[in-house]
């Protein structure tokens, strides 16, 4: 299974992954590189708990999955202030 | 809504703001105004005042950058990140960056610069984003009519949570004062017109905003929202399909246009086709129905028609003959949903543009904001 909440992934998708992991990074607080490859297993946790988060914030329906509504508002034209802060 | 991690805010009531770095997108004069218009939201509705330097240190410094520009947050190209904003604090605390990247406007096109500034100086002033979708705090950049922009009471009660409200008007302390001028429930206006979905009242130097249906209704100076125009505006109307706003003071008019001054005016009265003997406008108002502005002057008036933009012949006409019921002369007239308002001192009466008639008469009890 992938290590991120994903159908079955393709080229494009991983490029989703990896945008959704900076768009996480930078508005959430979601911290991918610090996770060491040991805890690689927790992270599909962290990231869908960090994808519940921005969706719940940016009201969309809360799935903790990369669906299409929230890769959408991920490309959205915003303002580069985090939403949280730790 | 949610303030910024730390809570930080302005001590001070007064803070300055500098453009430094200006877009080409657009022309400074339109970058200053979108900019002072931002400002003037958070002001309208806490204590705080803004004044613009062009030298120094500002506390809110204000430019536009692409990708690396100094800070620890370079800007990704066209889309993506639009601007950030940093939270209150000494150096680059409160400072504004727009990304150059975008295409900046003053309209719906592109990036509406007024409406990311206001986002913006709502971070510099110590606002978090806020996740209602109809607050301007919202991460995210959608389009609004910058010309019926209000602040969502979510974005009123964020920054009051941090500065509380506009301080109240001091007591009539001279004769002339906001509340005595306009606490006289018998005023006589000066002028009155529709700006959107509000009808504004003019009154000396102030004027007073409200809508439609409710009696409540705001003051403030005419120059704290248009500089350029003169106090004692004496006739306004508004073409709505245009957002445009005309106004009159002696033989003068000015035109805002998007809520923004147009360059080369004020223009003479005279080049709409007024005879030399007219000095100044008594009212005015724009018939969306037939297409055409009727100018009251003394106890004549004429007719305009806004798309020949021509004088229609055979005026001017007794205004008693063609609005029975109305009349001789009026201070004030405003057109709303099929009517016209006029206002003869303290009485104003609403009268059916198709039926032809006076259809409600009242005591105008405006008090522009005791």
């Amino acid at each position: 299974s992938g290590a991120v909440p994903l159908t079955n992934s393709t080229g494009s998708e991983e490029n989703d992954v990896l945008f959704a992991e900076r768009y996480l990074e930078t508005f959430y607080g979601f911290v991918m590189d610090g996770v060491p490859v040991t805890k690689m297993k927790v992270s599909p946790n962290l990231m869908k708990n960090k994808l519940q988060e921005m969706q719940q914030f940016l009201g969309l329906k809360v799935t903790g999955r990369l669906d299409a509504s929230t890769l959408d508002m991920m490309h959205m034209p915003r303002c580069g202030v985090p939403d949280v802060h730790e | 809504f949610r303030t910024l991690a730390g809570r930080p805010v302005w001590r001070k009531r007064f803070l300055t703001y500098r453009i430094n770095s200006y877009t080409p997108d657009m022309k400074p004069a339109d970058v200053d105004y979108a900019i002072q218009k931002a400002f003037q939201v958070w002001s309208d509705v806490t204590p705080l005042k803004f004044r613009k330097i062009h030298s120094g240190e500002a506390d809110i410094m204000i430019g536009f950058a692409s990708g690396a520009h100094g800070d620890f947050n370079p800007f990704d190209g066209r889309g993506g990140i639009i601007a950030h904003a940093f939270g209150p604090g000494p150096g680059i605390g409160g400072d504004t960056h727009f990304d150059e990247a975008e295409t900046w406007t003053a309209n719906y096109r592109g990036t509406n610069l007024f409406l990311v500034a206001v986002h913006e100086l709502g971070h510099s002033l110590g606002l978090g984003h806020s996740s209602d979708p109809k607050a301007i705090m919202f991460p995210t950049y959608s389009y609004v009519d910058p010309n019926t922009f209000r602040l969502s009471s979510d974005d009123v009660r964020g920054i009051q949570s941090l500065y509380g409200g506009p301080e109240r008007r001091q007591p009539p302390s001279h004769p002339d004062s906001t509340e005595s001028a306009t606490c006289n429930p018998i005023l006589s206006l000066d002028a009155a017109t529709t700006v959107g979905n509000k009808i504004i009242f003019f009154k000396d130097r102030y004027f007073g905003w409200r809508n439609p249906e409710s009696p409540k209704s705001n003051i403030s100076l005419i120059s704290s929202f248009w500089p350029n125009l003169p106090s004692g505006i004496q006739a306004a109307y508004e073409i709505g399909d245009r957002n445009q706003v005309f106004f009159f003071k002696d033989d003068k008019y000015w035109v805002i246009s998007n809520l923004r001054p147009q360059r080369l005016y004020p223009k003479n009265v005279r080049s709409l086709g007024f005879p030399n003997f007219v000095e100044k406008i008594d009212a005015a108002v724009f018939n969306p129905l037939l297409y055409k502005t009727y100018f009251f002057v003394g106890s004549q008036y004429w007719r305009y028609d806004e798309r020949r933009q021509l004088m229609d012949p055979g005026y001017p006409k007794f205004i008693t003959k063609a609005f029975p019921g109305i009349g001789p002369k009026i201070d004030a007239v405003y057109y709303n949903n099929r009517h016209y308002y006029f206002f003869q001192g303290s009485v104003v009466s609403e009268y059916d543009v198709l039926s032809h008639r006076v259809t409600k008469r009242l005591k105008h009890d405006i008090k522009l904001g005791c």
